[in-house]
């Protein structure tokens, strides 16, 4: 079943490049 | 967010268009300075598409009028940090500039999956202090790797961990290294690769993930999804874009979702691949939010 969420204001972001 | 600054950009395409007599544009690339190694164009280019298309400009590699760009971290007069995209139209024939707009992008999770940001941000009861942290933040990029475990810092409880190995064999955590504060792993081309989601927090979060700027439900049936959820002190794997609630399609290297005959134009650079987590709080509606929040 669904749950409405609500959400919060940005905390972290993360990267990672990858390279081929 | 991206798709409303780039609707701002296809209404100006579309004036010049109209005024030229076309009704079809050729979509370039639109480049990031070398000093991001960004790879934020395949996003751009897929909702500018979108936004054309909903003004019935076409998509189409033979047009004479060409829409190329360059985007980049910027301020707006507030101060604020944006993404600034830069887009222009020429005329193929002439060589030419028709028109030329550029549109920021405000959102603080576009912006990190289009420059491909590291960063903690402090829940700051202050706005102004807050917007330093994210400054700061954009312009240092704080990565701390231990073995697989990519994070924002050595104390923040949210982490990433790719998982890779070869298409229809096991995949295992992928060691990575940081390298001016961005964290860098290899995947060969023949390999597929899943995304582990951790968080180590006593509340559960909401976890938005971007591939060169395509969000996780870029190909999706339900576009109207935007994130993931984790519960508490919890991890989860997150094994390929988003089709259905029952179906993904595996991430691999050389191309986007095969399935998806619709963006047969969009290819991931040659070279390198940017994956962004975000995460944010999340609570029921109607449940209480964490104490900070």
């Amino acid at each position: 079943a669904e749950v409405e969420r609500k959400t919060g204001r940005l905390r972290a972001a993360i990267s990672v490049r990858y390279t081929k | 967010d991206l798709n409303r600054a780039l609707g701002k950009l296809s209404e100006r395409i579309k004036r010049a268009a109209d005024a030229e007599g076309e009704t079809a544009v050729v979509l370039s690339p639109f480049t990031a300075p070398q000093r991001m190694a960004a790879n934020g164009s395949p996003g751009i280019r897929k909702a500018l598409e979108a936004e054309l298309k909903r003004r019935d400009v076409l998509v189409k590699n033979g047009a004479r009028l060409e829409v190329k760009g360059d985007y980049g971290e910027a301020e707006d007069p507030a101060g604020k940090a944006v993404v600034r995209i830069h887009g222009r139209l020429i005329d193929r024939d002439s060589g030419r500039s028709l028109a030329e707009h550029s549109v920021d992008v405000d959102n603080l999770t576009s912006i990190a999956g289009l420059v491909g940001a590291t960063m903690s941000v402090p829940i700051e009861p202050v706005p102004a202090d807050r917007e330093r942290a994210i400054r700061e933040g954009l312009s240092r990029p704080s990565a701390h790797v231990s073995s697989s475990r990519i994070s924002a810092g050595p104390k923040s409880p949210f982490a990433i961990e790719i998982l890779a190995g070869p298409s229809g064999g096991a995949i295992r955590p992928r060691t990575a290294e940081v390298i001016n504060g961005q964290a860098y792993l290899n995947i060969r081309s023949s390999e597929r690769y899943a995304i582990k989601l951790i968080n180590d927090a006593p509340f559960e979060v909401a976890a938005t993930l971007m591939i060169d700027g395509l969000g996780l439900f870029a190909f999706s049936e339900h576009p109207e999804y935007s994130y993931v959820i984790i519960p508490a002190r919890s991890s989860g794997v997150i094994t390929g874009w988003h089709r259905t609630n029952d179906e993904a399609e595996e991430f691999v290297v050389t191309e986007y979702p095969r399935s998806a005959a619709a963006e047969r134009s969009l290819a991931p650079s040659p070279d390198l691949g940017v994956i962004t987590a975000c995460f944010a709080a999340a609570w029921p509606a109607g449940g209480n939010p964490p104490l900070d929040e």
